[in-house]
């Protein structure tokens, strides 16, 4: 058992943050905090969930088996300490904050949780008008075609464009008279330049070449609407 | 689904596959 062992007990990281993001990307897990943009309440989330389910794991093992992390002095066994915040910074933050009872954080696991999500979802619409903007995202798996691997953060726009995108929907008075509205063409070289022609449904996170498979593997998030 | 990196003005073509447990 190597000496440093005993500190992989007690939270610290193993290897380089490098090195663990491709470690957990070539695993298919989600790595913090690439793959939650402007995520974070809901990545504490799930990572309670996480750390949940692994305790509920260690205490259905018999007392003989299990590893006895008082011996090991470790004070998050399931989590890791240098990123999860531990019990004392989330008193301070629930108390701080009031955001966090605000906003309900829905944790989706599998696609049965998904369609069942869905159906609760479309019979409350009709009786509660806030739940119809909720917007939820999916961690996606992308198959790019060619040798190039994607950037991160690239956009994830529709295939398919819907035809009151690519006229001025703004406009209401042209709605109103029902005239045909023509895309503008814009300039090159502008800001407008960069702006996306086609609807943008999600963000590719992290993207590298993967050794286990030959090929670009990558991932990223799209909204639920545009896979269903 | 098409890909488009921030800075270019390139559409790449991909296929999505759901990631779940």
């Amino acid at each position: 058992m190597a000496f440093w062992n005993s500190f992989c007990y007690a939270g610290a990281r193993g290897v380089g943050l490098r090195e663990r993001r491709f470690l957990y990307h070539e695993s298919g897990r989600c790595h913090f905090p690439e793959d939650f943009p402007e995520c974070r309440d809901a990545y504490r989330c799930w990572a309670q969930f996480e750390i949940q389910i692994a305790s509920e794991r260690w205490s259905r093992r018999p007392p003989s088996k299990r590893v006895n992390f008082v011996i090991y002095r470790a004070p998050e066994p399931f989590g890791v300490a240098d990123w999860l915040e531990t019990a004392l910074s989330l008193q301070k933050h629930s108390t701080s904050t009031e955001e966090a009872s605000v906003t309900k954080l829905v944790i989706i696991r599998s696609c049965k949780d998904l369609t069942e999500y869905s159906a609760q979802r479309a019979n409350l619409q009709h009786s509660l008008s806030f739940l119809s903007s909720v917007r939820y995202l999916v961690r996606v798996r992308l198959h790019p075609c060619g040798r190039a691997s994607l950037d991160s953060n690239a956009l994830i726009c529709s295939a398919d464009v819907p035809e009151e995108y690519l006229g001025g929907t703004s406009d209401q008075t042209a709605a109103e008279h029902h005239q045909p509205v023509t895309p503008l063409e814009e300039p090159r070289g502008n800001v407008h330049d960069h702006q996306p022609t086609r609807p943008v449904i999600g963000r590719v996170t992290s993207s590298h070449y993967s050794w286990s498979d030959g090929c670009i593997r990558a991932y990223g998030f799209v909204l639920a609407d545009a896979i269903c | 689904a098409l890909v488009r990196d921030v800075t270019s003005l390139v559409y790449r073509e991909v296929r999505l596959e759901p990631v779940l447990d």
